[in-house]
């Protein structure tokens, strides 16, 4: 009698992990905004065999955005997911992937993104700030202040904006605007920049030097600001490509 | 029906009868939560 199939691979299988950390990584070495996501569950895996130690494999992943900007070199196992009340952001991911003579290789990829609904978080947490609009008006404003502030304040590079990552807006019991924002270096120190800003310029690929900001800024009752600006160091290899650049 | 009734009562003779314990597998997917769905 012909031998019997075998079992269709589960989501949990080693062969399946393997294949969904493969496909992880790629997407993250293959995105230029926003955060890093990790795994957090295999949905869905089928195999399709083709001929002797090949077979091409779908995966649909479901994975959560970690606190970790994605020009960030902390290795994806330190990125913590962001939490619940933190409002967090799912991304699913249609994988395939081709496992020849035991070695994976991601063929396409395809993700899209979505916050967790406003109702979900303050069902769970009433007076948790939600996640606002990378354009609204408040949210431009304290970024423009953070960095200014920032850049008033520093004895080094005089930092330039790359793109905002995240923002939230708290109503009550006060008004507070948090934002997240990736910042690179230029080529001028901060007290060269107030004297001629044109001649401040992104430094070259070589010698870029990225990093990441967050800031909080009480509105209301009374105003406060807090800043902290964090440079990675310079990253061989690590680029960034303003948005509406990219190859998709 | 007659035919239909002799089919179901096949069908439920032919039932292998589960040992008692019995535990059947987990689906084998959507795989295992490891952080929280929303």
């Amino acid at each position: 009698a012909p031998a019997a199939p075998p079992p269709p691979l589960g989501c949990d299988d080693p062969e399946s992990e393997a294949a969904a950390e493969v496909a992880v990584n790629y997407i993250n070495d293959h995105s230029h905004h926003g955060y890093k996501f990790a795994l957090n569950r295999i949905e869905q895996v089928r195999v399709l065999p083709q001929g002797p130690n090949n077979e091409i494999l779908f995966l649909e992943l479901d994975l959560l955005e970690t606190t970790c900007h994605i020009l960030s070199p902390t290795p994806l196992a330190n990125c913590t997911v962001r939490s619940f009340t933190e409002h967090a952001v799912e991304g699913d991911c249609d994988v395939k992937l081709q496992n020849l003579d035991g070695k994976l290789s991601v063929l396409a990829s395809k993700c899209h993104s979505h916050a967790d609904s406003s109702e979900d978080v303050h069902q769970l947490c009433p007076d948790c700030p939600l996640l606002a609009s990378l354009n609204n008006t408040e949210v431009l404003a304290t970024v423009t202040t953070a960095l200014n502030d920032h850049n008033s304040k520093t004895h080094d590079a005089y930092l330039r904006l790359l793109e905002i990552g995240r923002a939230r807006i708290q109503n009550h019991p006060v008004h507070v605007v948090s934002v997240e924002f990736a910042v690179a270096a230029t080529n001028c120190t901060a007290e060269e920049a107030k004297v001629n800003l044109e001649a401040c310029q992104l430094l070259p690929e070589d010698q870029s030097n990225f990093g990441f900001c967050t800031a909080t800024a009480v509105m209301r009752p009374s105003q406060n600001l807090q800043v902290d600006c964090q440079l990675y160091g310079h990253q061989p290899g690590v680029t960034y490509s303003q948005p509406g650049q990219d190859t998709s | 029906s007659v035919a239909k009734r002799a089919a179901a009562e096949v069908a439920q003779h032919d039932k292998v009868p589960r040992p008692v314990g019995f535990v059947p597998p987990p689906p084998p997917c959507p795989g295992k939560i490891r952080y929280f769905k929303i």
